[in-house]
Order: C-alpha cells, then sequence, then structure tokens
C-alpha cells in the first residue's frame, strides 16, 4: 500500500452527496455510498455519517469538466477521481458512465466508491494488483472484503478497530507475558508534552520491539512511544528494564529472528526482548565484522532486509547470510540515500512502511519506493518535539512545526480552491 | 489499443511522466519513455519490457481511477 501523507485527524466524519446519477435511485445510491464507507469502517474506528450543511466528504456526479481542472472523459477510461484529506477529501464520479448495484453489467458503484473512499481517507494506489486500492476496476465482486494490503494500509492511517470499553492508558510492556495484541491501539496521553524529551528531543536511538512497541533512548532513559507521543509513566531507566544494558547507546536494530541488537563503542548486545540472549557484550569486530566501532545509527531496511550501518558521511550494509557479510565496495557515502543527512543519531523502520532517519532535534521521512527522502509539505527535517514526542511547543529553531504551511502552492490545493470545497483544514493533518 | 503518443498522455496523465507545458511541444529520449513505460508495468503487475506491447496497452485502456498512480512527479520521488 502507498500512503499519501495526510490524514483526517477526527474519526467522526461527515458526508453528503450533493449531485446524484441520473438513472438510478436516490435511497439506492445512499445506500451503496453507505456501503461503501462501511468498508473502511469495519477494520478502523472511522464513522461516517451523512449530513447536510459542512461536511468532511462531498460526492458529486458530474460529466466532463466539472469546476477542479481535471474533466471526465465520457463512459469508459476515468471512471472517478477523490481527493486526499489535506485537499479536502471529496469524491468525484464520471455520471456518464452507466453507474450499476449488485450487477455485474455496467461500473459497479460500490466498488467504485469504496476505493474513492479510501483516497478521501489518505490512501495513494496500490501495485498489489489484488487490492482494492490499485487503481484499476475490479468489476463486480457479490462477496467482496478488502485485501490484506488495504487493512494494513488504513490502519497505518487511523490504528485498529478497537472494542469501546473506555479510554486504555494500560502499560503492560514490562510485564512478560502481558502482551494482549492490541498495544498498537493509539492513546491519548493525558499529559503529553510533560517530559523532558521536549527539551532537548536529541536522542540516541529508536527501535521497534519484536512485540511491536517503539522505544526511544537517550543517555540512561528510555521512552515508549505511542502514536503520536510518549506514552504515560515514562522516562524510565534503561538499566531497571534492560539489565546489563548500559546507557549511551550508539545504535540498535530488531531483526527478523526477533532479537534486538544493541551497540556502544567497540561493544554490542543481544536482547530476546528485554533478557538478554547469551554472554554479553561481544566485540563489533567479531559479531559484525567490516562495521566500525563508535556507530551513529543502525537498521534493517525493508528494502532488501539488510541491515544497514552508519557512521559519519559514510555507510556499510551488512548481511549475514553472505561472505563476506560486508561487501568491499562498502563503505558508500550517505549521500547515496537521497536527502538524507551525514552525522545521523538514529534511524528505524516504523510500522507506517517508512524508514525515519533522525539527527540533532529533527527527522527525515525516507519513502523507499522512491529512494528518496519524501517531498511533501511541511518539508523534511521536521521537529522530532512536536511530531514524535507530542510537544505542544517545540524548542525555538526546530523547523517544520506547523501542520498547514505551505498547502496553499501546488498544483492539486489550487485545483481545490477553484473547486471552491467546503473543507475544513484543522480536521485534517500530515502525519509524521 | 493506444499508439505512442496516446501512451505518452496515459504516462502523463497518471504521473509516470512530468506533464509537458502547456503549449510547447515536448522533446522526449527514448531512455524516459522506456524508464516510464517500465515503472508502469511495474506497478500495473505487468512483465517489464520496457516496451509498448500488447499486455499494456491493454492495461492502459482499462476502466481506472483518475487519479495518479505516482503522486508528485516532476519532483525528486520518482528520481530513481
Amino acid at each position: 500500500y502507498a500512503l499519501q501523507g495526510s490524514r483526517w485527524k477526527v474519526k467522526d466524519l461527515t458526508y453528503k452527496i450533493s449531485k446524484y446519477p441520473s438513472k438510478l435511485k436516490r435511497a439506492e445510491v445512499d445506500k451503496e455510498i453507505q456501503r461503501a464507507f462501511d468498508v473502511w469502517t469495519g477494520y478502523t474506528d472511522l464513522t461516517f455519517t451523512p449530513k447536510s450543511g459542512q461536511v468532511h466528504i462531498e460526492i458529486r456526479f458530474e460529466y466532463g469538466e466539472h469546476g477542479d481542472g481535471d474533466p471526465f472523459d465520457g463512459p469508459g477510461g476515468t471512471l472517478a477521481h477523490a481527493y486526499f484529506p489535506v485537499f479536502g477529501g471529496d469524491a468525484h464520479f464520471d455520471a456518464s458512465e452507466a453507474w450499476s448495484i449488485n450487477s455485474y453489467k455496467g461500473t459497479n458503484l460500490f466498488q467504485v466508491a469504496a476505493h474513492e473512499f479510501g483516497h478521501s481517507l489518505g490512501l495513494s494506489h496500490s501495485d498489489v494488483r489484488q487490492a482494492l486500492m490499485a487503481p484499476f476496476y475490479r468489476g463486480y465482486d457479490p462477496v467482496f472484503d478488502l485485501d490484506t494490503d488495504d487493512i494494513e494500509g488504513i490502519q497505518a492511517l487511523y490504528g485498529k478497530k478497537t472494542m469501546k470499553t473506555g479510554p486504555r492508558f494500560g502499560d503492560d510492556d514490562d510485564q512478560d507475558g502481558g502482551f494482549d495484541g492490541s498495544h498498537d491501539v493509539p492513546s491519548k496521553t493525558p499529559s503529553s508534552a510533560d517530559h523532558s524529551l521536549c527539551d532537548d528531543p536529541k536522542f540516541d536511538t529508536i527501535f521497534n520491539s519484536a512485540e511491536g512497541y517503539t522505544y526511544v533512548f537517550k543517555g540512561e532513559k528510555y521512552w515508549k512511544l505511542t502514536e503520536n507521543s510518549v506514552a504515560p509513566g515514562y522516562p524510565k531507566l534503561i538499566s531497571d528494564n534492560w539489565i546489563g544494558l548500559p546507557g549511551n547507546i550508539d545504535a540498535s536494530f530488531t531483526y527478523k529472528n526477533g532479537k534486538t541488537y544493541f551497540f556502544k563503542g567497540s561493544k554490542y548486545w543481544r536482547y530476546k526482548g528485554k533478557r538478554v540472549d547469551g554472554l554479553y557484550p561481544k566485540e563489533i569486530s567479531e559479531g559484525f565484522t567490516g562495521i566500525p566501532d563508535d556507530l551513529d545509527a543502525s537498521m534493517v531496511w525493508s528494502g532488501n532486509g539488510k541491515i544497514y550501518f552508519f557512521k559519519g558521511s559514510k555507510f556499510w550494509r551488512f548481511d549475514p547470510s553472505q561472505r563476506p557479510p560486508v561487501k568491499s565496495t562498502y563503505p558508500k557515502p550517505i549521500s547515496n540515500w537521497d536527502g538524507v543527512p551525514n552525522n545521523l543519531n538514529a534511524v528505524f523502520q516504523w510500522t507506517n512502511g517508512y524508514t525515519y532517519f533522525f539527527k540533532d532535534n529533527a527527522y527525515y521521512r525516507f519513502n523507499d519506493r522512491a529512494f528518496a527522502v519524501d517531498a511533501t509539505t511541511p518539508a523534511f527535517p521536521r521537529s522530532s518535539a512536536y511530531w514524535w514526542f507530542g510537544c505542544k511547543e517545540a524548542p525555538s529553531g526546530t523547523i517544520g512545526t506547523s501542520k498547514s504551511s505551505g498547502l496553499l502552492i501546488d498544483e492539486e490545493s489550487s485545483r481545490d480552491n477553484q473547486f471552491g470545497s467546503a473543507h475544513n483544514d484543522s480536521d485534517t493533518e500530515h502525519y509524521r | 489499443a493506444p499508439s505512442d503518443s496516446n501512451a505518452l498522455l496515459y504516462l502523463s496523465q497518471f504521473g509516470y511522466l512530468a506533464p509537458s507545458k502547456g503549449n510547447s511541444s515536448h522533446l522526449m529520449d527514448e531512455k524516459t519513455y522506456r524508464k516510464a513505460i517500465e515503472d508502469f508495468q511495474a506497478f500495473a503487475g505487468l512483465e517489464v519490457t520496457g516496451e509498448l506491447d500488447s499486455d499494456t496497452q491493454k492495461t492502459m485502456v482499462l476502466p481506472r481511477c483518475g487519479v495518479k498512480d505516482k503522486v508528485g512527479t516532476g519532483d525528486n520521488r520518482a528520481k530513481r
């Protein structure tokens, strides 16, 4: 799946159908549109309510040129288009198509609407052919369900569907066996800005545990991250929970064997969960032959599953299945990673599939598919304090703290303005 | 089936090629064109040949969504 880069901040969304197709009954269209929204409510906490007046998503069936600079082309060809959240979320359907309901004939309204609403929610086209978010019309499917790819995409934006049993501020990461599989439910920190990472957001290392938690290490302390801030009850002491592990770690990563590796100076440690996994520390030169001491950062890159180490202006690729594990063509300049600076502090891949590079008090989001730092608004680097740690006001001198800056400078946004969508910017956001 | 010129329009419309500017003629080298076709073939799950072969032509005339497959073509996101 691919994420466009914006999403709705609110989960209770409203919509209206401003223009109906001429050959279908309005009540039938209403029902199909609601069914299409329900595709996405089945896997998230999103709700969609029809309403008059100003709404989040406006739906229109239009012919040809219809005011947004992206005219429809008559029967066949382009069937519909929709705008990403930051551009309004509206969905337009080509009124000249033979729209149909529960039929193999014509163009099935439900299928197309469900796809378009994926865009309205922030999903781009997927290159997984069987996914709903693949760009080509798939025809009528009487037993439709979302593909895993679509589910992972929408949940990367809005989290998994939760049981509505009230707020959950639980923090079970320090209790062995306490993991219940619902750890990634977004939780709101009551006082999210009350932590020292806001004063000095530069940190040592960041990694995802095998259980799916994201941890930030800095000096002797560590924090667990939630979807948009730090979890309550942090920081804690590294030495209290990772017994035997020192502070001021240089680099870390969790490998596909589920074990987490920590690097400091000339040594490294391997942990399974929070238990040391053997006799450690060991020498980097022995366990990771070809990798230098005193690293800046490390990660497992999703592009090929190999381990990457970063130091100064250079990087090394380590493949444990090869001999030697580091090819003679390494190290290479970090400038090969388009847009990524030298002298990094940390790097990791987050659960949304992007790779994030951190330096000083800012970060860069790297798009593995395009192999470059994302060109989006606000631009990267962005403030780590604001976007990762939930600090209300980032320290002065950081950048990218405005979630709406730059929205009016690109082509798609100006199209949206021509169309005159009644769109409330405060309900959308760019995400980290 | 789309001709080369229609394929060019298609590839521009859906983000595989940078759109041409206004009324100026757009001269494009073959390598850029082949790369755009390859990108499209890879995205659509076709055999990647770089040629406007029959499978690619058939896919280009399928009904589809009007949103670009590659949002941001023309900036550095499609560089590699």
